[in-house]
């Protein structure tokens, strides 16, 4: 569209499956004022916490190379739920951007 | 100008 908007670069991270829990939080999603969700809470202990590269604020765009984009909240949260439960990998990919 | 938020906050899933 040509507006100067800074686009900030997506981020791969890949977080183990260490832990019984993932232990992150998020909100947003589609037809929401966060339309991708967005990181709010990471738990110690959990996986996540564990990787140490997920942040509070990031606005996560793919899981294991899933685009949320244009899904609802609970379509996303289901995602990222069925990705960590499932035993094919022992490895979530989170594509990532860390806004700001 | 002011720019007004008018779709909904999103629920908070914790996984």
């Amino acid at each position: 569209n040509g507006s100067p908007v800074p686009v900030p670069t997506p981020n791969l991270i890949r977080v183990v499956k260490n832990s019984n829990t993932l232990g992150i939080a998020i909100e947003g999603g589609a037809n929401t004022r966060q339309p991708l969700p967005r990181i709010v809470t990471i738990q110690k202990g959990g996986s996540a916490h564990n990787c140490g590269q997920l942040k509070v604020g990031q606005i996560i765009l793919e899981v294991n190379g899933i685009s949320l984009r244009g899904r609802e909240h609970k379509d996303a949260a289901k995602i990222i739920a069925e990705a960590f439960k499932t035993k094919e990998k022992d490895h979530i990919d989170f594509l990532v951007v860390d806004p700001g | 100008r002011e720019k007004r938020l008018t779709l909904p906050p999103s629920e908070i899933t914790l996984l």
